[in-house]
This record gives C-alpha cells, sequence and structure tokens, in this order.
C-alpha cells in the first residue's frame, strides 16, 4: 500500500471508532466507512498533511447525507399532507405505530395525536395493544389528557387487527382526519407476533407503517428496523429517549439500514416533546 | 451469521501449528468485532482483546491443552473477570423483611420484572409484596395490579397517587406489619440527565430504608450503558443489575458496563414478556451469546 492509503485507512479506521462510540451499529459503521472509501476519497486526497481533515469532511457529508436520504427519489415526507390527501378521498389517514417492546410507541402516539390536535385535525386511537397489562388503560388515560376518543373493542385478549378495522370504520363514519393504530411491542425474533403484526397491517391497510426506535439502542437497532422491515415495510420512523443525552447514531444505523426517513425524535416524555428530525443536530452529535 | 467471523478465527487458531502472529491478530481482529456487535462499551474492548492478544502470544500453554481450549478459556476468564464468574443469588434473612427497589431508564423492564420477581419467591415460600411506587406513568399502577393478580400476590398502591415517597413509606409499613419477607417497590423511569428525578429516586430510597436497589438495563441498551448506570449508582448505591429482553437478538453487552460502572453483579435475566420468563444469571450462558 502507498503511504497514502494507509495514511487514509488510518484515518478511516480512527473515523469509524468516532462512529462507534456515538452507538452507530458496527454493520453500518462498516458500511459507511466501506461506501466512502471506494467513492469518495481517492479523487480528493492530494496533501498528505490533510488527510485526517479530509476524511473527517467527507464522513460527515457522507452522513449527512444518509440521514436526508440525499439521492433518493423519495418526496419528503408529510404527516399533514397524507392527513389531507386521504381526507379528499372521503377517508381517515391511517398511521399504525410499530416496535419492540418499551420504545415508546404509545407515549409517542399520545404526542402525535396532541400534535395534529392542534394543528386543528380531528384523531381517534385505536387501542390495538390487547396483551400487555395495563396497557388499555395507558392507552385511555392519556387519550382523556389529550382530548382524544379511543377505540377500544374488546379490550384485552380480543383480535387487535378488529380494534384497528373498528377504529377506521367508526373514523370513516364521522369524517374523523385521522386513525392511530397503537400495537404491542413484540421482539423481531418472535414469528407469530410478527405474524400477528402483519395482520394488523393487512386489515388496517394504512397510509403510514411508522417504526418507533429507542435512541439508546446498540446494534440491535440494525436488526429490530430490518425485520420489521421485512415484515411488513416500514414507511418511516420515530427515534424516542434522545433526551437521554443519546449520542444519536441509532438514527444512522436505522436510516443506513431500511433507507427510509426519520420523520420525528422523542424529547421526553410531556405532550410537547416530540421534534421534527433534524439532522444537523445529530451529525454534529457525532462530529 | 454475526459468529460466523469469529467461529472461522477460532478454526484458524486451532489449526494453527505454532503461536503465529498474524493467526493471533486476525483472530483479536473477530473477537473484536464479536464484542462490538454484542454492545460491549468500545473502550473495554481495545482493552481486552489487547489484554487477550498479550497474553496469547507471550503465555506458554499448559500441558494438556490445545492452542484453542486456551485461547477459550482465556477469552471466558477475561469477560467472566468483569462479569463474575458465578451466579450470585437475591439474599435475604427468612421471617425478616427485606426492601428491594426497582430503578432504570424508561421503557427497561421495571415494572414487569417487579412482577416477575414477586412471583419467582413467592414460588420459593418466600412471602413476597408489591409496592406501586411510580406515580407519574399513565396506567402504572393498573399495569403492576394485573401482574399482581395474575400471580396471586398482595399489592400496594393507589390509582392517581400523587406522591412516590409517602406512598412507598406507607407501603414498606403494611407490609412489614404483615410479616412480609421480601417487599418488591417499583419506581417511574428516569435517565442521567434528569438530575430532579434522579434526586427523587434518593429520597424514595432513603425514605424507604431499601436494603437493596436493583438496576433494571435493557438488553439492548448500547454505549450509554456505563455513563447511564454510573449516574443511577452516584445517586443510589446499586447493589445488583437485572437485564432485560435477552429473548431478543440483542446480545446483552451494555449490561457489562452497567457491572464495570456500579460493581454490582447481575443476578437475573427477564427472557421474555410473561410473568414466568425470568431466570437466575448463568455467566457461561451470558458468555457464550455475548461471543455469538
Ligand atoms: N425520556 C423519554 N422517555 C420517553 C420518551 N418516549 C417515551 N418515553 C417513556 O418510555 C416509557 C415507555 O413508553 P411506552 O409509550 O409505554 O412504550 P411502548 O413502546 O408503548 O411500550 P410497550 O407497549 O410496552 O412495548 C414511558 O415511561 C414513556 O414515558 C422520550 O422521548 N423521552
Ligand atoms: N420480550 C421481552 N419484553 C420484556 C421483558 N421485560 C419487559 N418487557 C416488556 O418491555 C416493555 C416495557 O416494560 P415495563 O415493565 O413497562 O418497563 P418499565 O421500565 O416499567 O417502563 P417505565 O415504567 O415506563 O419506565 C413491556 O412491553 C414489557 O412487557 C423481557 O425480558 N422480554
Ligand atoms: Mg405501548
Ligand atoms: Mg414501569
Amino acid at each position: 500500500k502507498t503511504l497514502t492509503e494507509k495514511r487514509l485507512d488510518k484515518a478511516l479506521k480512527d473515523l469509524r471508532l468516532t462512529l462507534l462510540q456515538n452507538d452507530v451499529a458496527l454493520i453500518a459503521a462498516d458500511k459507511i466507512c466501506e461506501n466512502i472509501k471506494e467513492e469518495q476519497l481517492g479523487e480528493k486526497v492530494g496533501r498528505l498533511e490533510n488527510i485526517q481533515k479530509i476524511v473527517s469532511e467527507v464522513l460527515e457529508d457522507s452522513v449527512r447525507n444518509i440521514l436526508t436520504l440525499e439521492g433518493q427519489q423519495q418526496e419528503k415526507m408529510d404527516l399533514i399532507e397524507i392527513i389531507q390527501e386521504q381526507n379528499k378521498n372521503g377517508a381517515p389517514a391511517v398511521f399504525v405505530f410499530v416496535g419492540i417492546n418499551g420504545t415508546g410507541k404509545t407515549t409517542t402516539i399520545a404526542k402525535i395525536a396532541h400534535f395534529l390536535k392542534q394543528k386543528g385535525f380531528s384523531v381517534v386511537m385505536a387501542a390495538s395493544d390487547t396483551f400487555r397489562a395495563g396497557s388499555q388503560e395507558q392507552l385511555a388515560k392519556h387519550a382523556k389528557r389529550v382530548g382524544v376518543k379511543v377505540i377500544k373493542g374488546g379490550g384485552y385478549g380480543s383480535d387487535s387487527a378488529a380494534i384497528a378495522y373498528d377504529a377506521i370504520a367508526h373514523a370513516t363514519a364521522r369524517s374523523i382526519n385521522a386513525v392511530l393504530v397503537d400495537t404491542a411491542g413484540r421482539m423481531q425474533t418472535n414469528k407469530n407476533l410478527m405474524d400477528e403484526m402483519k395482520k394488523i397491517v393487512r386489515v388496517a391497510n394504512p397510509d403510514l407503517i411508522i417504526f418507533v426506535g429507542d435512541a439508546l439502542a446498540g446494534n440491535d437497532a440494525v436488526s429490530q428496523s430490518e425485520e420489521f422491515n421485512n415484515a411488513v415495510g416500514i414507511d418511516c420512523s420515530i427515534l424516542t429517549k434522545i433526551d437521554a443525552d443519546a449520542r444519536g447514531g441509532t438514527a444512522l444505523s436505522i436510516v443506513s439500514t431500511i433507507q427510509k426517513p426519520i420523520l420525528f425524535v422523542g424529547t421526553g416524555q410531556g405532550y410537547d416533546d416530540l421534534e421534527a428530525f433534524d439532522a444537523e443536530w445529530f451529525v454534529e452529535r457525532i462530529f | 451469521k454475526l459468529s460466523s467471523g469469529l467461529k472461522r478465527a477460532f478454526e484458524k487458531l486451532t489449526r494453527a501449528s505454532f503461536v503465529d502472529e498474524k493467526v493471533v491478530k486476525e483472530f483479536v481482529l473477530e473477537l473484536q468485532r464479536a464484542l462490538l456487535q454484542a454492545d460491549v462499551n468500545v473502550e473495554l474492548v481495545f482493552e481486552l482483546s489487547e489484554r487477550i492478544e498479550k497474553r496469547a502470544l507471550s503465555e506458554k500453554l499448559p500441558p494438556g491443552v490445545t492452542r484453542r481450549q486456551y485461547i477459550v478459556k482465556m477469552v471466558y476468564d477475561e469477560l467472566t473477570e468483569v462479569l463474575g464468574k458465578k451466579s450470585v443469588p437475591l439474599e435475604f434473612s427468612p421471617g425478616k423483611s427485606k426492601i428491594i427497589m426497582l430503578v432504570g431508564i424508561q421503557g427497561s423492564g421495571k415494572t414487569t420484572t417487579a412482577a416477575k420477581l414477586a412471583r419467582y419467591f413467592k414460588k420459593r415460600g418466600v412471602k413476597t409484596g408489591l409496592v406501586c411506587a411510580d406515580t407519574f406513568r399513565p396506567g402504572a399502577f393498573e399495569q403492576l395490579n394485573q401482574l399482581a393478580d395474575s400471580a396471586g400476590i398482595p399489592i400496594y398502591g393507589h390509582l392517581d397517587a400523587k406522591k412516590p415517597v409517602s406512598l412507598a413509606r406507607k407501603g414498606i409499613a403494611q407490609f412489614k406489619q404483615g410479616g412480609y419477607e421480601l417487599i418488591f417497590v417499583d419506581t417511574a423511569g428516569r435517565h442521567k440527565e434528569e438530575k430532579g428525578l434522579l434526586r427523587e429516586m434518593k429520597n424514595i430510597a432513603n425514605a424507604i430504608k431499601a436494603d437493596e436497589i436493583i438496576l433494571v438495563i435493557d438488553g439492548t441498551l448500547g454505549q450509554q450503558a456505563y455513563a447511564q448506570a454510573k449516574a443511577f449508582h452516584e445517586a443510589t448505591e446499586i447493589g445488583s443489575i437485572f437485564v432485560t429482553k435477552l429473548d431478543g437478538s440483542a446480545r446483552g453487552g451494555g449490561a457489562i458496563s452497567a457491572v464495570a460502572a456500579t460493581g454490582a453483579p447481575i443476578k437475573f435475566v427477564g427472557t421474555g414478556e410473561k410473568i414466568e420468563d425470568i431466570e437466575p444469571f448463568n455467566p457461561p450462558r451470558f458468555v457464550g451469546r455475548l461471543l455469538g
């Protein structure tokens, strides 16, 4: 290897370490570093002294591009536009929230309902977590505080998909703008629960399937987003618990794995603790 | 497919006729990858792998042991050095009341774990009670109440209670009077940036004179594990760790950081959502899962 190549490798290795320390999954960090090595570094490296700086800048650009899905033929996803589009056709917009246990799905749904209400939209929630202890009461209390109706159907033990169906029928009959479907947490490795989720999605036929991921998760974020995406197709993600001093690398792990945008981040436990995803904030965290 | 790299590296090491520096370095690289993917703290991964590389290249093979066996034992020893070599039980004195408080980050599994632990000990003839001192989360009392009912465990708590400290104190007093031997106290989730909540946790622990504080760690927790565990430990001395969600694909490396940050042993792990999904910590099995 030439001296330049060796110094390049070393600079890239150091920066890859930065990614790992910031909670970027190993597989994602490898992929990102491999890509910039192939495409961009070759041409830019001229003067030896600046290698560290050049590699850092190229990596930063690459991370920014990944998070903003630069060069992807996807139009910017907007919750409000999707709702307006669906309502024009006489139907409520349907959003289904999925993810592993404890990531913040139920709380995030409450935040989104609050957000939509503030924008003047009517919302109904579907309590499709019919398994976990206290899940129905938790969602009901959030619904009451936010001021929206929740469809519980048969409650615990009843069919999750049926509750989603009932909520959509209810919303359609009353011209309610949006239906938010809460689902039970499930491990991506549990085939039965992944099948149950597929059924809920089939019946609900949602406009968006939203993956809710915990920003504190490490390498498992790759497996989670990948498996959920393979099962039902994720349209976008919401990353929660950023306020816990999350390093932000999880955002990179998820987006680089499923190539879908992060719409919002959760920044606390209150209804206002929901912010639009800002790629620059994450880039600054990591670098 | 995670462990195939490490597996191949182990095989190469076995087939090597003498300690070739290149083979060892290759092996150490694969070991690093396995540990990083398992969410072990980055600094610790490099510290461990450097030590293992040095030892593998300098130590003489003891008689009757193959190169591979020796290196496997070395890796295992280095990891259990941090984690502890054997399973440490949750101790208590029969006939006396022991107060155990569960703390941890939002969503890590505290409420479910409190019920799991209570049922685990009830099945072994211990008189156990549950106290719901989470007055913040909507539906927290209902959640623990439903779990307690399902296992026939007495629970103290109120719907819409507002003060966790006084509630916990009253619950403990009631259970102590009733001669309960293990009293598990569930608290609200909190993280290291919420200084006010860390103070509240300290106040609850002092008010109820908690005998042991269990830090519940989510098995999917990444590089934040060390800093978060340290913050909890600085507010209230952590007595033991409970690692949840190991039934998923997460390898639990964050738990090692939690042990390193608190000096506390892992006593149990959570292996599912149901109340019976709990197992005493098993170091060899945990290390095996860690290495993929
Ligand atoms: N600090 C912080 N806590 C959050 C955030 N989002 C959710 N939480 C908390 O995380 C915990 C779990 O939230 P839930 O909404 O119950 O999570 P879930 O995904 O519905 O959980 P399951 O249904 O059991 O899988 C609660 O204590 C929430 O208040 C966030 O952005 N920041
Ligand atoms: N698969 C699996 N799920 C678990 C395990 N332990 C807890 N859970 C689930 O994780 C989610 C969160 O558990 P909780 O007990 O509500 O967590 P918590 O720490 O009390 O949450 P907060 O009170 O909001 O901080 C629930 O869906 C539980 O069923 C486990 O070992 N495996
Ligand atoms: Mg939920
Ligand atoms: Mg709880």
